[in-house]
């Protein structure tokens, strides 16, 4: 099992040599990679290694086959059904994004408590009551739970994902959620990575 | 300086003791901390001696002492002015949250290019064109941009951010941004973080 801070770099090397690609680039060198990213580049030409894609020396990596090495490490080209739970302002706003479709995460049903939502589409998804949750889940084969109701409501909610059958969940609560040891958790707290950047700008005031 | 991942770790002990205190939690162990937040507990004992509060053995530490500490470690007491730029679905979402006052964050003003937005207001926050930026980053001492506009524009947002004095980027939008060196970015990349969630359930289906 690959290292967590280098899979997290994985898809900002996808998103980024896919947007080299549609700038005509073909052929990419590490150094190039590195520069652009802000990357050490001894820590590019490792993780570069952890792909079976081999650079030539002085030119550099074929860009098509560094993206279609990385969608199968990242298992981008199997869609995996997910469902969003609370379909409020965060929860209509990941909805209607059309970007989770590249990264192998198709969003195809929200639930919420809100009867003026049950029964209406967000981003051209259907929005569902709680009681639906069982029966969708099964029936879809959903793997992945994304939670964005608000803290008080959230193990509530994580209990009746997993109740589901749900293997994954994606917190966007700020709590931490308590599940069963085969459960999958990862926590999305939008609010601390706000504080290690107001953080980094008082020290730089500070000097 | 204190390192990233200690950092990162802070914003979620300050979330999680604030809500121990509501629950009526006075005194806490490091390895209740541990336990709770699913972390080391010799993590936990490390970042703790990071403030200045002592933990009484067999005891723990004052609940209401940490959560202060943490608080100016954090700067959360003092508030910082931002404003965010691309107000569709993401932006309007950071608009209408009110849970980043409790981290030192005032997001006082959204700007965007869409006429129908343009003199509105988003969770009660007005919407400027962006010919007023300069003028509205200047008189209110905004230190924080946030970007939340497609991505192939937001290297033109960042640059008339950079140009009005912004200090520091948040940068929702998956693309790097080309910055001088002193001003600070945050890359927040959503997409990235769901890939290492359904990374794990990959590889825990192929156990
Ligand atoms: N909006 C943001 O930018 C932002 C930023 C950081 C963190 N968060 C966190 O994300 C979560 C959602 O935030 P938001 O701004 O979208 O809130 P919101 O109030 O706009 O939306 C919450 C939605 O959850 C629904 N809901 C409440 N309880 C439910 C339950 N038991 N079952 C199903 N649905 C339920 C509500 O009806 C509502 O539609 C919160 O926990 C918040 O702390 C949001
Ligand atoms: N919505 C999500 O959940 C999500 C998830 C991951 C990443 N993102 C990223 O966040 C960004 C915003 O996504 P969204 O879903 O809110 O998009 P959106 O299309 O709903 O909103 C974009 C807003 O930016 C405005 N805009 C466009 N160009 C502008 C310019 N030059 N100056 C000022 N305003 C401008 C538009 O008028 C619109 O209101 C995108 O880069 C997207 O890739 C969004």
């Amino acid at each position: 099992n690959m290292p967590q801070p280098a899979l997290r770099r994985l898809p900002q090397y996808f998103g980024y040599l896919v947007q080299q690609q549609e700038q005509g680039v073909r052929i990419i060198s590490s150094s190039r990679i590195a520069e652009d990213l802000n990357l050490h580049p001894v820590q590019v030409r490792k993780d570069m290694a952890l792909t079976r894609v081999s650079g030539k020396p002085r030119t550099g990596f074929d860009v098509q086959a560094l993206i279609d090495e990385l969608a199968r490490m990242l298992d981008y080209n199997n869609l995996k059904n997910a469902v969003v739970v609370g379909c409020g302002h965060l929860g209509s706003a990941l909805l209607n994004y059309r970007g989770f479709q590249g990264y192998g995460l198709n969003l195809m049903a929200g639930f919420d408590s809100n009867p003026e939502l049950i029964g209406s589409r967000v981003g051209d998804v259907p929005i569902y009551a709680l009681d639906e949750l069982d029966s969708i889940v099964h029936e879809n084969h959903v793997q992945i739970g994304v939670i964005t109701v608000p803290r008080d409501h959230a193990q509530d909610v994580c209990d009746r994902l997993v109740g589901a059958g749900i293997k994954a969940i994606w917190n966007f609560a700020p709590t931490h959620l308590f599940v069963p040891a085969d459960i999958i958790v990862q926590n999305e707290n939008i609010a601390a990575s706000l504080s290690v950047l107001s953080k980094r700008l008082s020290d730089q005031q500070l000097r």
